[in-house]
């Protein structure tokens, strides 16, 4: 779509557009189309259907500059996922396709049902637990959620499970009660499984426009985040402003859900990601 | 804010008389900007400002004292304006039950929507019943069942088995049959290009003869919102929008895309995950909310 063109502040404009409607956001829209500017500049750009893929490749950049893309579970010890996120992003059933994916390479795996608030959301984790051939830990509803990740955690331990996958309640990122709440757990997991390695990833849905900054921001704050889960990009939403995230916070998107079933789990490419936000 | 970034270039205008044409441009893109970082659609923030500007060059602003501030208040009326009215009405079916269908993508709030609508009638004294017709989400069914236990509301359920245009057609009945004055179908998430869900949700459509069909939106969504509910839209003809979580920090733009590009009113709002929290749609707040 841009090979034939003069490369003016009109086509600067019309990519400018594109990476907005992607979710990129203004901010970081205008800093890819800076980078871009300078690169044509320097390298004595002429052809228009060149900007594309130079502009994934700055994506590309922004996505994988920090030291902990992908993910591995670490032989011979306990690996923790604890997943947080706002209500109905897709934890429980991201839990269920990781568990899925790691129970069938032959891993032992525990999951840990701690959100005991929400109606029915030990029996939908306990159903994926079915499905995924996977144990579970739950309790009572309303019981403490720091209870059960007590519990799980001892058993993990005891267990010498490969990995331990912890579902918490859906909460807003500006609800302080809730965030302390999430802090008290990581407490409890790093009291109770010192010897683990643990991992907390922020789902976002790939739908959730800027807000996704403030999320990446608050949860951040309350916990000690190490990745992203990015689902539901299946859709039509693009979720471009992981790129934002990740520019800002260093923070890598993990793994992406590409919709309902438990193989709809990808590991996250990104120039893939780069190249399918023109798409 | 925006405030003080228009006061900033309206001030230029002092003494005067006129703003350059380069100044308005530069108001209309802090405004966009604005409408950006809310979420606004770009397209539907492209428009608004268009309309802004007509005002902006009028004598209303380049005649006043403080012009910036003119310009602010036309920002927000605009707004204001295109948010629609006031409203936490349902519409009524002349031949009862009226059946309000529950629509939209997936995790956006449906299922404790339709809890808190049911818990709504009830208090205003109706005989509400809820229909579980989702049957695809592990445990959907009992969180409904659940909403339905500490509301002391009934849930029509036909187990995950039967198929969800059947369960609602089997609740109408039973909703006539127990003098329900109100059902309200949950239905399962889905994306609006799955095409085959989409029919389904057309065949419940013709089944049951909604008298609302209610698109649930959660007020974080960004850009995409506008092409969810112009599908959604086009293949049911909506009554109207539930925009929830606003009790997050999302400035919320996608309410005023989604309103653009449907034309249909914001009926309702979700504060919360208490089943009280149902709010009615206020357009004066949700546009300096958007505003920021
Ligand atoms: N299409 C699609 N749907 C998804 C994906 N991931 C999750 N979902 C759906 O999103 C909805 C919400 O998923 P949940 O797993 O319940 O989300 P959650 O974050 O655990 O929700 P809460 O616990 O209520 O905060 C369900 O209908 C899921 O099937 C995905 O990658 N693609
Ligand atoms: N904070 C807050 N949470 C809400 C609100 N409305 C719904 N939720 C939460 O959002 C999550 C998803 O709500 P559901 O009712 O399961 O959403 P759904 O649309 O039925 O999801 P699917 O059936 O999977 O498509 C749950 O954790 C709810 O408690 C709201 O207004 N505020
Ligand atoms: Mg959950
Ligand atoms: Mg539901």
């Amino acid at each position: 779509i841009f090979s034939g063109r003069r490369i003016d502040a009109d086509l600067y404009e019309e990519l400018e557009d594109i990476l907005i409607q992607a979710d990129v956001g203004v901010n970081t829209s205008l800093a890819l189309t800076e980078r871009l500017r300078k690169r044509v500049k320097e390298e004595k750009i002429a052809d228009s259907s060149q900007l594309k893929p130079i502009l994934v490749q700055e994506m590309t950049e922004m996505l994988t500059a920090n030291e902990k893309n992908g993910f591995e579970l670490q032989p011979g010890r306990l690996n923790i996922l604890i997943m947080v996120g706002v209500n109905g992003a897709g934890k429980t059933t991201t839990i269920g396709k990781i568990a899925s994916r790691y129970s069938g390479e032959g891993k032992k795996v525990l999951l840990a049902a701690a959100d005991t608030f929400r109606a029915a959301a030990t029996e939908q984790l306990s159903e994926w637990a079915k499905r995924a051939g996977t144990d579970i830990i739950r309790q009572g509803e309303g019981a403490d959620p720091g209870a059960v990740v007590f519990d799980a955690c001892h058993s993990a331990v005891s267990r010498k499970c490969d990995l331990l996958i912890v579902d918490t309640a859906g909460r807003l990122q500006n609800k302080n009660n809730l965030m302390e709440e999430l802090k008290k757990i990581g407490k409890i997991i790093a009291r109770e499984a010192p010897e683990a390695s643990v991992e907390t990833w922020l789902v976002l849905d790939a739908g959730t426009g800027q807000n996704a900054i403030s999320q990446a921001k608050l949860f951040g704050e309350a916990v000690f985040l190490s990745g992203l889960v990015l689902t539901k990009l299946d859709g039509t939403a693009k979720g471009g402003v992981v790129i934002g995230i990740a520019n800002e916070s260093k923070l890598p998107v993990k793994m992406i859900g590409v919709g309902e079933g438990i193989d709809d789990l990808r590991e996250f490419d990104a120039q893939e990601f780069a190249t399918a936000l023109f798409g | 804010g925006l405030g003080e970034r228009l006061q900033d270039i309206f001030s230029k205008l002092k003494g005067k008389g006129k703003l350059s044409e380069a100044d308005v441009n530069e108001a209309l893109r802090e405004i966009r900007v604005a409408l950006l970082e809310a979420d606004v659609n770009y397209k539907v923030a492209k428009d608004f400002a268009a309309k802004v500007k007509e005002r902006a060059v009028g004598s209303e602003v380049l005649q006043s004292l403080t012009p910036g501030q003119q310009v602010v208040k036309i920002v927000h009326e605009e707004l204001t304006a295109l948010m629609g009215a006031q409203q936490a009405k349902l519409q009524v079916s002349p031949k009862p039950p009226t059946v309000v269908l529950m629509v939209g993508l997936q995790g956006s709030g449906k299922t404790t929507t339709s809890g808190k609508i049911a818990l709504w009638l009830k208090g205003q004294g109706k005989r509400p019943l809820l229909a579980a017709a989702d049957i695809y989400r592990p445990a959907a069914i009992k969180q409904l069942e659940v909403l339905g236990e500490k509301t002391d509301i009934p849930v029509f359920s036909l187990g995950d088995q039967v198929n969800p245009v059947e369960i609602a057609t089997r609740a109408l009945e039973h909703a006539r049959t127990n003098g329900n004055d109100y059902l309200i179908v949950d239905t399962a998430g889905r994306l609006h290009i799955n095409e085959e869900l989409m029919q389904e949700l057309s065949a419940i459509r013709d089944k049951t003869n909604p008298t609302e069909i209610l698109l649930v939106v959660d007020a974080m969504a960004g850009q995409d919102a506008v092409n969810v509910a112009a599908a959604f839209n086009e293949q049911l003809e909506i009554s109207g929008v539930v925009l929830t979580k606003l009790d997050g920090d999302t400035r919320g733009g996608a309410a005023l895309s989604v309103k653009a590009v449907t034309g249909k009113p914001i009926k309702f709002t979700g504060t919360g995950e208490k089943l009280e929290a149902l709010e009615p749609f206020y357009p004066d707040r949700m546009a300096s909310r958007i505003l920021g």
